[in-house]
């Protein structure tokens, strides 16, 4: 554990909490992707699997717990709870052009052909592109909540500061995982263009609003 | 999972 590693873990929980709370309090889930949220889940059930299988830390299974937990409780609010709210018109990106994509490429580029492994592969794969319907939302709308973009804000800095500490690693421990690697940057680059909306607009007290 | 990070990364 390093620096930019739980600078990295606190970053994710804070943007999972942000967008619970935001659901919560507002009653409404409107300008939230279900459509991305189905993914995290789909994402974090398929990675955590180890959960039954291997022991590291009370740390470890604590944090997967969570992250397990409330992507299917912000499923449960989006779908059941407030789903009057759900703005599904606006929430039309296809998922099966990510979801398939992630299958094949897990099962042919993976560190070893076995059932955790590949299941590890694909969530990596489908994490890095599993916030596309959320932008493509944002960028349908043509304007965010300033929440939803701390959200944003917050959910994109995590894999961010993971590669600082897969760059920290490398150097002190000499080890690193490409597909990890790869598939980070990519997902820290679909977030580019949001961040640099985020710090010229959100920060100054400006709404989110993309040019028509 | 993932055979060459440690498994403790989320």
């Amino acid at each position: 554990m390093n620096i930019f590693r739980l600078l990295g873990d606190l970053s994710h929980l804070l943007a999972i909490m942000i967008l619970l709370q935001k659901i919560f309090y507002s009653r409404s889930c409107a300008g939230i992707s279900a459509k991305s949220q189905v993914l995290f889940a789909i994402v974090y059930t398929a990675r955590y699997l180890d959960l039954v299988t291997v022991y590291v830390s009370l740390y470890n299974i604590s944090m997967k717990v969570v992250f397990l937990l409330s992507s299917y409780a912000t499923l449960y609010l989006i779908y059941l709870k407030f789903r009057a709210t759900y703005d599904r018109n606006h929430d039309t990106f296809r998922i099966e052009f990510l979801l398939l994509p992630a299958i094949v490429l897990a099962l042919l580029i993976n560190h070893q052909f076995s059932a955790l492994e590949v299941l590890w592969t694909f969530s990596i794969y489908l994490e890095s592109v599993a916030i596309l319907p959320q932008l493509f939302m944002v960028s349908k709308t043509g304007e965010a909540e300033s929440i939803t973009s701390h959200y944003l804000f917050a959910l994109g800095s995590y894999r961010g500061l993971y590669i600082l500490n897969w760059f920290y690693r490398y150097w002190t421990e000499g080890h690193y995982d490409l597909i990890a690697i790869v598939a980070g940057v990519v997902q820290t680059v679909l977030y580019c263009d949001f961040f640099y909306l985020y710090v010229t607009k959100v920060l100054k007290g400006k709404k989110l609003q993309l040019p028509a | 999972s993932s055979l060459y990070l440690v498994k403790d990364e989320l």
